[in-house]
């Protein structure tokens, strides 16, 4: 069972097609393992990635050099998840 | 024995639940509501349609399916609501009625079962199906971007361990070709809604190509106005246009082929999405979701009604 603990989404504002293009090459970093819920289209919409507790610190450094501004959606997924499980479980009791 | 009235749509479902429900939605339901099985899925797993129907020998139809992305999990759940405001709704909402008069509906729930399996077992975050790729220690295909809609093309992936892998060849995936071979056989599909979320889009063709279909303008009014009623209900705001201008090229998705295989209506939606959970979307947004999608639904399916062809 994959375990999502401190992993987050970030919510990635590109404001131009200079940035757009430095998270389009977030997408080829397979180490960092990012991903993408929306993916980096245009300068209009927002960006949504899912990065592993693990990479945070990488990605968002690599963010910030790039003045890439970015909050945090979701700060924990597992949390989320497990709030799903218990949300079914309760549903299924009742 | 169970009931389908005591299902709760407020709450998200496994797949045993699910089609548990089916069975027994059809079995309360026989006079508008028959259950077929258009195939088997890589894991044996059932794929289940349901057609809505007042009678009539291969009269017209509407195609729609919900979570062929199996992480997306209000497409399922919207999917469900709405299977039961068809029945509940079918003689009371003029439109629908008349809607049913004419045409059949066909809705598959769970396009992608064994992804939605492994969504509730093992992976939350999976996207694709989970047939084996020789060669790779990666699992899955992406079942939208396999269609034959220039296939391997632009906005697909050959790399077995990304999400938008396209697979081997096209309609590799038994998921993508029992529909493929239902519709087909079926040959009178005039409409088609794939349901995704969660960017609050409604898309049309092409999106393997930047250039505009000849029924663009017809489509762009359509998208516009359902859009329109959509919003109505909560004011939840959506993008609309074709997939290539609007987001992004991708090529082998399920909208494209349709459009190029004599479908003219074709459309997908990208559901509700409230800026703070993605695909985690809490359960006391489910309902919601699906009653402002319903307007635009009808809407699309009646201008179809309207517009044969």
């Amino acid at each position: 069972l994959k375990l999502f603990s401190g992993d987050q989404v970030l919510r990635i504002k590109a404001k131009d097609e200079t940035q757009l293009a430095v998270l389009k090459d977030l997408v080829h970093f397979k180490h960092l393992q990012v991903d993408f819920w929306r993916s980096p289209l245009s300068p209009n919409l927002p960006v949504d990635v899912r990065v592993p507790s693990c990479n945070l610190q990488a990605v968002k450094a690599y963010l910030k050099s790039h003045g890439i501004p970015y909050s945090v959606m979701i700060d924990d997924v597992q949390v989320l998840i497990d709030k799903e499980r218990e949300a079914m479980a309760a549903s299924r009791r009742l | 024995e169970r009931s389908s009235s005591t299902f709760s749509f407020s709450s998200y479902h496994t797949i045993e639940e699910i089609y548990d429900w089916i069975d027994n939605f059809a079995s309360e339901n026989s006079n508008l509501v028959s259950k077929i099985q258009i195939g088997q899925s890589y894991e044996q797993r059932p794929l289940l349609v349901l057609k809505f129907s007042t009678g009539g020998s291969n009269r017209s139809a509407v195609w729609i399916d919900t979570g062929i992305h199996s992480r997306e999990w209000i497409t399922h759940a919207t999917g469900l609501w709405t299977a039961n405001q068809i029945v509940s709704e079918y003689g009371k909402d003029p439109v629908l009625t008349s809607i049913l008069d004419t045409l059949d509906i066909f809705l598959e729930i769970v396009t992608n079962p064994d992804g939605f399996a492994y969504t509730h077992s093992e992976d939350r975050m999976w996207r694709k199906t989970r047939s084996i790729n020789p060669g790779s220690s990666c699992s899955g295909v992406d079942a939208n971007r396999n269609w034959d809609s220039n296939f391997g093309g632009t906005g697909s992936s050959d790399d077995a361990c990304s999400d938008d892998y396209h697979g081997p060849s096209p309609h590799s995936e038994v998921e993508v070709k029992s529909i493929v071979d239902f519709v087909l056989g079926h040959g009178n599909i005039k409409a088609w809604i794939s349901i995704h979320s969660f960017s609050q889009l409604l898309m049309f063709p092409y999106g393997y190509k930047l250039e505009l279909t000849p029924d663009h303008q017809e489509l762009n009014d359509l998208a516009r106005e359902a859009v329109k009623v959509l919003t109505t209900k909560y004011g939840t705001e959506y993008t609309y246009g074709s997939i290539s201008s609007t987001i992004y090229q991708a090529s082998g998705t399920s909208i494209d082929w349709a459009y190029d295989n004599g479908i003219k209506y074709s459309f997908t939606f990208e559901l509700r999405d409230t800026g703070e959970h993605g695909f985690m979307l809490p359960a006391s947004e489910i309902i919601p979701t699906a009653e402002e999608t319903w307007p635009a639904l009808l809407t699309i399916i009646d201008h179809a009604r309207h517009h044969p062809y």
